[in-house]
């Protein structure tokens, strides 16, 4: 399964 | 009158409004000289992908949206992209610009492949925001009310949505009274263009088919957020 871009961006830390 | 916790809420999404915005060099590359159908189109592209970024920065901005259990952040986000972008760029749209951009930028909208069909009630769109001269925090608010819509597909939790989308609502529409007294209608004409907004949710569909059609590529961030392989 290709990793979520979506979960990477709400992962990354706030205001990145 | 609005409450002092009210008053927070608003500020905070006010502020991770104005924060998130598309990067200037990106707009501005819209507005250079003109380019072929197909750069337009990866112009296009480029822009909404950029503005799937800013609106995720923006969510996650949103009091209590990052507690929402994960699956249900992805569901939301998922179901409200196409809506909140639509809704953002009618308010850049509609926002006064240099003379002479409004229409170069509708000019490249208008040669980007995009099918008439769906130009003209994308354009309609644009036209009832800008004659609603909305407030930033109007236009924050109503934002983030669209994205945390709780009856989107695959979201399990509808109260937990439902409990951070009251409050808004509600500042919303104390937020209306007091800025438009003359004009009770006004918080149900902001309500009225939500209903709109869902009807280019169905345009965007087509419009993504038609693209697909000319062999047309999207990015890997487009493709996961609009569901396109």
């Amino acid at each position: 399964e290709e990793p979520s871009l979506l979960k990477k961006l709400l992962l990354a830390p706030a205001n990145s | 009158k609005i409450t002092k916790e009210q008053q927070a809420l608003m500020q905070v999404i006010v502020d991770a409004y104005n924060r998130h915005q598309i990067p200037q060099d990106m707009a501005k590359k819209l507005l250079q000289d003109q380019y072929s159908a197909e750069e337009n189109f990866l112009l296009l592209t480029e822009m909404a992908t950029n503005q799937v970024q800013v609106l995720v920065e923006f969510t996650k901005n949103i009091p209590g949206f990052l507690s929402l259990n994960h699956e249900d952040q992805i569901a939301l986000l998922k179901g409200s992209a196409v809506e909140a972008m639509f809704l953002r760029s009618a308010q850049v749209f509609s926002r006064k610009r240099p003379s002479g951009h409004t229409d170069v930028l509708e000019e490249r909208i208008r040669k980007s492949g995009i099918s008439e069909e769906f130009m003209t009630p994308m354009f309609n769109f644009y036209k009832s925001i800008g004659e609603l001269h909305m407030m930033q925090e109007e236009q924050a608010l109503l934002t983030a009310i669209t994205i945390l819509t709780p009856d989107r597909p695959y979201v399990r939790d509808h109260q937990a949505v439902e409990r951070l989308q009251e409050p808004m609502l509600d500042v919303l529409r104390k937020l209306c009274s007091l800025q438009h007294p003359h004009e009770p209608q006004y918080f149900a004409r902001l309500l009225g263009r939500l209903t709109e907004l869902r009807t280019l949710n169905h345009y965007h569909a087509e419009m993504l088919t038609s693209w697909r059609m000319n062999d047309h590529k999207f990015t890997p961030l487009l493709c996961e957020i609009w569901d396109v392989e």
